[in-house]
């Protein structure tokens, strides 16, 4: 299957990686 | 012995590798020499760094393009895998820059870099900024304006998924009736 991601779930990473 | 739990330290992959590109509008180089390959990625983390990392649309000169497209196709009409298709489009008002303009262009990047048209993300060949004094511009682009069933689900799921009221009707125009209209618009193949 496609790798789909929904938008919130994107959301959530907006800002983590800039805390690893 | 400890177990890692995969979640902690792999990089959530995209379905598609995607090229972002800006267009600078400088009269003395050639259309082509105007644009430039920013970066790619193929993760959610690497997308956000990117994101997170360049001006907003509402930020550019008016004349700058960003335009975001599966990797190994050009944003130009030219190539393979456009030649044949069209764009849905959407221009906003000038108020609009403020109010609207970066929301619709992240949300867009969501909706291609998540797969968002389902079975039709394949139809997808990228989307475009426009910025421009008249009235930003906002396009998906996909690969074969004879393909309605996959044209519409795409042009329906971006207006809802960018609150486009209803009542407000988007368009779909083929990049051979764009490369050759005479007047300042071009005929809709298809309207949602």
């Amino acid at each position: 299957g496609k790798r789909q991601y929904k938008r919130d779930f994107l959301l959530g990473f907006q800002f983590m990686a800039a805390c690893t | 012995q400890e177990v890692v739990n995969p979640e902690d330290y792999i990089k959530h992959p995209l379905q598609n590798r995607w090229a972002l590109w800006f267009f600078k509008n400088d009269k003395t180089k050639t259309w082509q020499a105007n644009l430039r390959l920013i970066s790619k990625f193929d993760t959610v983390e690497d997308f956000w760094a990117l994101y997170n990392h360049i001006q907003l649309s509402s930020n550019l000169i008016s004349g700058c393009d960003y335009s975001l497209f599966k990797d190994g196709i050009e944003p130009m009409w030219e190539d393979e895998r456009n030649k044949r298709g069209g764009r849905w489009l959407i221009t906003l008002s000038k108020q609009q820059r403020r109010a609207d303009l970066d929301r619709f262009w992240l949300e867009t990047l969501l909706c291609l870099v998540g797969e968002a048209f389902d079975d039709h993300s394949d139809d997808v060949c990228g989307a475009v900024v426009n910025i421009r004094t008249k009235g930003d511009k906002l396009a998906i682009w996909t690969t074969d304006y004879e393909n309605k069933d996959a044209i519409t689900h795409i042009g329906q799921v971006w207006k809802e998924r960018l609150g486009v009221p209803h009542k407000v009707i988007i368009g779909y125009q083929s990049h051979a009736d764009t490369a050759t209209k005479s007047g300042s618009t071009t005929k809709n193949k298809f309207v949602v």
